[in-house]
């Protein structure tokens, strides 16, 4: 599913260059449960960004699906992004005025895979798996960080994506909540199928990926097998 | 330090009631390092929030220093956050336009401690501990979740406060990072004796404090002493 050949991502700030990756090749198959590790600053959001169309590298090549995402227009690289990919980003990105239901209804509407009816259904289950049914009408003034984030997690699954980035998706969250978090993307890999690459720094959190992969100051230094899982 | 009897918060959303806290009495005294505890949703920030005088009670009674909080003005009010206290948000908090030094040396302008070669210096020590040297140039969109929150730690610190709330500081830290800045916030309690509040999900990081208080639902559930630290 995913070909990454010497991927370089370098920062210019006026006189100062900040190279967050310097080279990283791998590759994920289809199915598999990844965890992206390392220290802060080593380039794992950075990692995730170019893996979820959001961003372009500086040099090296990406094939998604044996497409090279680098000759995607701008439109074409939106619609894989609606279509294709789960996102959870590490600040949540939430729509500030808008409620917890609108904001796991809204890759739906870009997708227009669903009609109003089984989107808001869909949403209301994706929420109701992550423990919000009792917040789905607060905006994210309203609701604490865990659940801020859970938002994010039932926005990411809605959408019956291909992939799930999930950038740091247990960070508030504490640890019986986590594990049930963990059972959904679990279940979601096992049972569809679905491609999860996560990053999280807490070990217990990695052991539920089939093989974790390493980054520091940019580059991959480790990539091997979780074992008894 | 601090004295909470009968603590109460409600928010009104309209026709609905959304108990956060619900009656939460103990005393913190000075120099006590205390970590805060429990599920998800389950009252920690509203809690700190209202310690912080960030927010005030629905009902109860709060003394900071002997001081009735609930008894001052809104200038009162802000002056002893500005002088007393340093507050680690759960969602950072930073200046968006601002860069990370600049961020670390707002409370000093606000505390009129320091003048503008010192208030420099002590920003400048505060990103070194936190390991940000090489960062402070930097505004948050330039940097990485970990480091917007050590900037925000930096922050908290900087103004030689007397109590430091910190609302999950190393949820988006590795392991090694996070041992950093644990040994931080240890070396302010017992060599400064600077009394920290934290709240964090991760068991190992509570290890570091003396005393654990849990909530659930609002409410206080446990309130225990740290062995083997
Ligand atoms: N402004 C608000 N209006 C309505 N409900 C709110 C508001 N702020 C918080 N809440 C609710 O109050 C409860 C407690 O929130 P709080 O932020 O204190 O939880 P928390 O323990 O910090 O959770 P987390 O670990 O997820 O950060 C939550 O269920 C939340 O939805
Ligand atoms: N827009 C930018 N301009 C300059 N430097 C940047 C920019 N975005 C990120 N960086 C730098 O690139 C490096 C990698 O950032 P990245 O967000 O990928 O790290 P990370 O591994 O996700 O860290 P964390 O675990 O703290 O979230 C960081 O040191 C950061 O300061
Ligand atoms: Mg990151
Ligand atoms: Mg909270």
């Amino acid at each position: 599913l995913i070909m990454v050949n010497n991927l370089v991502k370098t920062y210019i700030m006026g006189e100062v260059k900040v190279r967050a990756l310097r080279g990283i090749t791998l590759d994920i198959k289809s199915g598999e449960f990844v965890a992206v590790m390392g220290p802060s600053g080593s380039g794992k959001s950075t990692f995730m960004n170019i893996l979820g169309c959001l961003d372009k590298p500086t040099d090296g090549q990406y094939l998604l699906d044996n497409v090279d995402v680098s000759k995607l227009t701008r439109n074409e690289l939106a619609k894989i992004r609606n279509v294709k990919l789960g996102f959870v980003f590490q600040g949540f990105n939430l729509l500030a005025r808008t409620t917890a239901l609108e904001n796991v209804e809204l890759p739906m509407l870009y997708s227009d895979k669903f009609d109003s009816i089984e989107r808001d259904e869909k949403a209301k289950e994706a929420l109701r798996s992550v423990g919000l049914t009792k917040r789905i009408n607060h905006v994210p003034s309203q609701m604490s960080g865990g659940e801020q984030q859970r938002v994010a997690i039932a926005r990411s699954l809605v959408n019956d994506p291909v992939l799930i980035l999930a950038d740091e998706p247990t960070g508030n969250l504490d640890t019986s909540t986590s594990v049930e978090i963990m059972n959904i993307f679990q279940k979601l890999n096992e049972e569809k199928n679905i491609t999860i690459i996560m990053v999280t720094h807490e070990h217990d959190i990695s052991q539920y990926s089939q093989r974790i992969i390493s980054l520091r100051d940019g580059k991959l230094i480790e990539d091997y097998k979780v074992e008894n899982r």
